[in-house]
Order: C-alpha cells, then sequence, then structure tokens
C-alpha cells in the first residue's frame, strides 16, 4: 500500500479487427 | 525441463561506416564478426551460468544503416530448417554461409540455443511478377540454433518498419514455432509484437510457451517504450517473453527484458552508458500449468458496469505519439473522473498524498487508428503526468514525478480483449507487481 510516485500508467488496447492488412509502412513492393 | 533459464543479451551494435557502394563480402564479414566476437563473449558468459538459451537483437549482427544494395554482401542464403543442417558441422551444404556457421558453432560449442537476426537472400526471376529488379528478395530474418548448432527455426519480418527499404516483405506472415525440451516456442522480431498476424496467433493458436523476440526497438514516451510495452504484452498474452534490444542511446535504443506472464523477472535500461548489458532468469517451461497463471481478464467488465463519473470540468485535447487524446485534467487530490472518446470510455478513481501545485496529471482516452510509422487501431485509457504545469505539454516525454498516489483504479469499455497494462513509476522505472494488481473485471489498480 505504499503511495506510487506514478508517471504513466496505460490500458492499451489494440483492436486487431480495425487494422490495416499490413502494420508497417517499409517498402510496400508488395502492396 | 519444467523450469529453463533464460539469457538476453541487450548488444551496443558496432555500425558498418555508411557507404553509398556496397562493400566487399570479406569488408562485410570483417564487420559482422566484430558484433559476433562481443555476442559470443555473451553466449559464453550466459552458458556458464546455466543458460538454455540466448536471446540477441535484431540488426545485431550488423546495424541498421543499408540501402537495398549496400546490405547483399551481408546476406546469405538461409535454408528452411526442413533440411535439418548444422552448419558448425556441414558449412559448405548451402554455399557460403560462415556467419551461420559461425552462430551455429557458438550454440554447439557452449550447449546452448542462440537466437539471432541476420539477413536472408533468396533468388527469384521474371516468372514472378513481385520479384524484384535486382533478382532477388532480401529478408530480415531471425534464426536459432539448438545446443547441438542445428537451424531449427527462420523468420521472415513481417512487419517492416518505413527505414527498413533494405528488406522486402515475406508474401505472407510466417508463423514460426519449434518444439525444445523446456517448452514450445515462437518466434517473429520487434514490430511483429504489435501485429494480430504473427504474434496472436503463434500465441493463441499455437499455443507457444514462449516468445523470442530479436528488437531493435526505439524508445518513445510515454506509453510506447520498450521495456513497459514488451513486460505489458507479456501479461496480456499471457506468455513468456525474451526481448532482446539493441543499445544506441543517441536513438533511444535501450530496454530487454525477461518477462513472464505473472511478473517482470529482470529488464534492463539504461540510457547512461554505450554498454551491452547480459541477463538471466529462470522461467516455467509450461506457464499455462502453472498454479501462478494468471485468468483471463474481461477488460469491460467493470467499466460498462458502472455509470460515467459526471464532471463540470471542461475537457480538452492532446496529443500523445501523433494520435489526438481527449485528456481532463486532475484538479484535486482525490476525485473520480470519466472521459470518452467514440466509443471508449475510461474511468479513474485516484487519491493522491498531496496535490502539488507544480505538477499536472490528467486522464486521457484515444480511440482511434494511429497512422504514423506504423498504422494501427488503439484503444488506450491513460493517467499520465504533463511535462510542466502548462497542459498543452501533456503527452510529452517526462521522467520524474513527486506526486504520489495512494489510490488509483483505471479501467475502460474496451472493444477488445487484447488490453496491455502498464504502470511507470518516476525514474521511467517499471512499478514491481507487488504495488499494483490487474482485477478479472479488468480494473488496473493499486494493491492496498
Amino acid at each position: 500500500g505504499a503511495p506510487l510516485p506514478v508517471l504513466v500508467t496505460a490500458l492499451y488496447g489494440r483492436v486487431f479487427e480495425k487494422d490495416p492488412p499490413r502494420l508497417g509502412q517499409g517498402p510496400g513492393k508488395l502492396q | 525441463l519444467d523450469t529453463f533459464i533464460a539469457a538476453v543479451y541487450e548488444h551496443a551494435v558496432i555500425l558498418p561506416n555508411r557507404t553509398e557502394t556496397p562493400v566487399s563480402k570479406d569488408e562485410a564479414l570483417v564487420l559482422m564478426n566484430k558484433n559476433i566476437d562481443v555476442l559470443e563473449k555473451a553466449v559464453k558468459l550466459a552458458a556458464t551460468q546455466g543458460a538454455h538459451i540466448i536471446v540477441t537483437p535484431e540488426d545485431g549482427i550488423y546495424g541498421w544503416v543499408f540501402t537495398r544494395e549496400t546490405i547483399y554482401p551481408y546476406l546469405e542464403d538461409i535454408p528452411d530448417p526442413e533440411v535439418n543442417w548444422i552448419p558448425c558441422r556441414d558449412p559448405q551444404r548451402f554455399g557460403h554461409a560462415p556467419v551461420q556457421e559461425r552462430l551455429s558453432c557458438l550454440a554447439k560449442d557452449n550447449s546452448i540455443y542462440v537466437v539471432a537476426n541476420i539477413g536472408d537472400k533468396k533468388p527469384c526471376n521474371a516468372s514472378d511478377p513481385q520479384c524484384p529488379r535486382d533478382g532477388r528478395y532480401q529478408y530480415n530474418t531471425d534464426v536459432v540454433f539448438d545446443s547441438e548448432g542445428r537451424l531449427v527455426a527462420r523468420y521472415h519480418k513481417y512487419n517492416l518498419f518505413a527505414p527498413e527499404v533494405q528488406f522486402d516483405f515475406p508474401k505472407a506472415s510466417e508463423l514460426v514455432t519449434f518444439d525444445t525440451p523446456f517448452g514450445k516456442l515462437g518466434v517473429f522480431t520487434c514490430f511483429d509484437i504489435f501485429s494480430h498476424d504473427p504474434a496472436v496467433v503463434v500465441v493463441d493458436e499455437l499455443q507457444v510457451d514462449s516468445v523470442l523476440l530479436p528488437t531493435a526497438w526505439y524508445n518513445t514516451l510515454p506509453l510506447l517504450s520498450a521495456v513497459p510495452f514488451h513486460s505489458a504484452w507479456a501479461k496480456a498474452l499471457r506468455v513468456n517473453l525474451l526481448a532482446a534490444n539493441t543499445h544506441n542511446t543517441t536513438m533511444h535504443m535501450t530496454g530487454s527484458g525477461i518477462y513472464a506472464p505473472e511478473a517482470v523477472k529482470v529488464y534492463h535500461y539504461d540510457m547512461e552508458t554505450e554498454s551491452g548489458q547480459l541477463m538471466l532468469s529462470e522461467l516455467k517451461s509450461r506457464p499455462r500449468r502453472e498454479p501462478t497463471y494468471p485468468e483471463a481478464v474481461d477488460w469491460r467488465a467493470y467499466a460498462s458496469s458502472i455509470e460515467p463519473f459526471l464532471s463540470e470540468q471542461s475537457e480538452f485535447q492532446g496529443m500523445i505519439y501523433f494520435d489526438k487524446f481527449t485528456f481532463t485534467e486532475l484538479k484535486k487530490n482525490r476525485g473520480n473522473y470519466t472521459v470518452c472518446q467514440k466509443d471508449l470510455c475510461c474511468h479513474l478513481t485516484y487519491q493522491m498524498s498531496e496535490k502539488r501545485s507544480d505538477e499536472a496529471f490528467v486522464l486521457g482516452a484515444f480511440d482511434g487508428l494511429h497512422v504514423v510509422e506504423g498504422q494501427y487501431y488503439l484503444q488506450i485509457c491513460t493517467l499520465l503526468k504533463c511535462q510542466t504545469t502548462d497542459l498543452g505539454t501533456c503527452g510529452e516525454p517526462v521522467g520524474s514525478a513527486f506526486t504520489t498516489f495512494e489510490e488509483f483504479s483505471l479501467s475502460g469499455t474496451f472493444g477488445t480483449s487484447y488490453v496491455f497494462p502498464q504502470l511507470v513509476l518516476s525514474g521511467s522505472q517499471l512499478a514491481p507487481e507487488r504495488h499494483y494488481e490487474v482485477s478479472r473485471d479488468g480494473r488496473l489498480r493499486n494493491r492496498s
């Protein structure tokens, strides 16, 4: 129960169903 | 084996000089051998301490400053592991492969699994409409050699990053797993961890026990730094994660660790020196069979069960790493706030030891597609300290805080079951698990 010096706390959610087919932006030759 | 000793080495990569034209194969090998000389020391040290496997970073053998042409001399033909090949015993079987030979011998001579990241080249021709003009594919590749030096895994990175112009995308996401005496392992690289294919598939469908992650991750505060994100991912996916990062303080590259589903075992974060770091830890080989295996969390259960907290306070917009958040300021030393954006509502209950006039904190919500340096859909609830009391600085990197929280409980009406819980304390230190917990109904809260 010690008091905490919080910088950031987060619930970081990923919604995969709404992703484009490829995450990175790389050379993109195959797109 | 019920448990095994895992090792991860954060490596300060010896980078080649930037050149416009390709160096010779011999020069390329000289540079790679310099890096492998350093990795060899780590492998030997890890092996003498009983490690069963060691993971080294992405781009750890030759760095990342290349064009498509200048990386070519560094590449080797890496066969499919089905060929059952021990390069240390039969180095010439698949042509000139000095790097694979040396890595294989490191594994064999030290009786340890060695994971490294090198480059694969595959010839192609006009019959393949996607074949690049220079007649070859070049892939960012993880390789794994077992304790006999056998090539047991080869993985081509799927989610390349914008600057990785020296590599091609594989035609499809590869799901690379292999069995060991210490469980079923999966392997993918760096930014792949953000994806459903291969990252979630390897864990949920192929049911691996541990994931190996060579990475060259540059930290983006406050929410996308290596150690907080990787440890949160291991918690959320409930697998062991062995993450080996490159070390380069000018590029904010640091942050390696060995993470178990129930707790961070060891991590390393160093923005002060230019040294590499070896870390070891014992892990359970099959975490799902352990009594300590965390239960699944229903991330929206609590948040959707309560009414939003009402407040007269105005909200405001702020950017965190190019994403426009909705923020509301924590004006008092204790209270309840709700902030919403699109379908996501984030609830916070908190109590500070005291409300300092020289520090500002906000609750923020983001529900949208991130589109910079990658495109991926996020839903984020966050409590964070602003850089100064100017609310325009909320979302900027922050390193320290004097305000302490006696109580906090953060939750959100998430539309996904993949939520990564992070808690970073002043000094960019991860909060030990004894200080906080994630309840089954989706609250990230302090342990009282």
